[in-house]
């Protein structure tokens, strides 16, 4: 079995794609076979793992558009092995256009679950977590990624204004395991660019743990949501590593960011050990 | 004459609200008359300056949503004082469907700096300085605001990640410049959540104001911006006091954040001066 988690924030800017890249290699550096799926048009976790996203057509490469597009699409044709254990499904730019392109085809919230499904029944199949990153909205491409996945993960700062936004995607994930997926669950929320120092962090990061431990006994597919430990402290070298195309393990294997990822990595394993 | 400025940056969690809203209160606070029109649905702003949105139509009063649907609304019903010299026109979250809703209506892009006209002409207008905080797309609301805008200001972080969404927002600009508003320009960059540490940020910093530099001789909306001094340096205080309804200057005025907006917005005038 697979573990199928989409990383999903409409808001902008919270460690969606920081998160995505450096919990796939950390989960890859314990041994596990892990493939990470770029579904935002604006390519960042492609760019992260130092793979040309403008290249892939010339090489006779796919993408996660071509996965999207065309629903008998090889899978195998857009596998990309960039570590150990760690392979990609890259994006492009041109995605962007996917929202208008599958306008209101019938299966188009099922397209990435189906590719999924053909790669994992492939030789190059067998991946045990598979991770994806979404774009900053609530459109097609993240309907896509909550229909293929069975478990969200929240990515965000413990900041006032980014509560503001957490009603609207727990909704959102309600309606799509209502409608389209009934096995979707909120396993939980990484906080990001984290600072432990301060009263404000605590008493959002309270908020958040009250909110789900008062879910517990509701038919939601929060109720057994957590804020996962350890918070990813903030730390300029994951600012850093992207630019050289490389995860935090690859640039600076001692730096903070990597020891809170390590350790992050090997907590949703043994999570899905026990699972 | 009005300084009317656009916040913007399609890119989300990058700083707009937090300078829209302590830019404007660092200005007014110079005892110039100033006016921030909240164009997010997401209603941060509003929620900043301790405006409850969703009251607002209970009390008879106006949003931008208002003036966006209705060229013939007064906009001084939509008008509040805020602080002493600042003034709010607020959001609601009504307004994100005022994309759909203008549709493909003659004149939606200027509804907006039409309404600001009849502010302006009104007996409480007067304004000298007009701040439009916008929401992380270039969609319609966007639109409105580069139409409405003499300048734009882009606030975003000194990170790789950050770089890459800027060439398509310069791009967004030099459109609007060309088909709708000949007399919009970049003013610059206010850096956010600035780590003034590393050698990163500055290699980012480099990056930028070299590109300004060799833009200074093209017939681009950009060829007289700049990073503007000072940063904003990273501050807690600045996360914490939106979830008072204050500004930084309520809430902590001799906190780091409050000094970098206070001297960012004497720069501001100071310019304005100079023009
Ligand atoms: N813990 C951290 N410490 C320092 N910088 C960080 C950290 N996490 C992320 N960043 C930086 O913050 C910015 C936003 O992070 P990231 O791109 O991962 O967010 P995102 O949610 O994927 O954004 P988008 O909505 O644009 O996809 C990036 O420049 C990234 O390098
Ligand atoms: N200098 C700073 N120091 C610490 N926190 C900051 C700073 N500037 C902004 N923040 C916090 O970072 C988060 C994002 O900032 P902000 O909401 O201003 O960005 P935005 O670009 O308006 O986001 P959106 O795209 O959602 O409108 C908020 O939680 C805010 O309180
Ligand atoms: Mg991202
Ligand atoms: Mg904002």
């Amino acid at each position: 079995p697979t573990r199928v988690i989409a990383l999903m924030n409409q808001k902008g800017g919270v460690g969606k794609t920081t998160t995505s890249v450096n919990l796939a290699a950390a989960i890859a550096a314990t041994g596990r076979k892990t493939l990470i799926v770029d579904l935002d048009p604006q390519a960042h976790a492609t760019l992260h793992l130092g793979v040309e996203s403008g290249e892939l057509s010339g090489q006779g490469r796919g993408s996660a558009y071509d996965l999207l597009l065309d629903p008998a699409y090889d899978p195998t044709n857009a596998l990309i092995e960039v570590r150990d254990n760690l392979a990609l499904i890259p994006s492009e730019t041109d995605m962007a256009a996917a929202e208008s392109e599958l306008g209101s085809l019938p299966q188009r919230h099922e397209r990435l679950r189906s590719a999924l499904g053909r790669l994992e029944s492939s030789s190059q199949g067998g991946h045990e977590f598979v991770l994806l990153d979404c774009p900053p909205s609530l459109g097609l491409l993240t309907l896509n990624a909550l229909v293929a996945a069975r478990e969200v993960i929240i990515p965000m700062q413990a900041h006032f204004l980014a509560l503001q936004g957490v009603g609207k995607l727990l909704e959102t994930v309600q309606i799509v395991r209502r409608q389209l997926n009934p096995s979707l669950s909120v396993a939980g929320i990484v906080l990001c660019m984290h600072d432990t120092q301060t009263t404000h962090t605590r008493e959002v990061v309270d908020d958040l743990e009250g909110f789900f431990t008062s879910s517990r006994e509701q038919d939601v597919p929060w109720r057994f949501a957590r804020v996962y430990r350890p918070s990813i402290r903030r730390n300029i070298k994951l600012a850093e590593c992207p630019s050289f195309g490389q995860t935090i393990f690859d640039y600076a294997p001692w730096a903070p960011g990597a020891l809170d990822y390590k350790k992050l990595g090997e907590a949703i394993v043994r999570e899905w050990d026990t699972m």
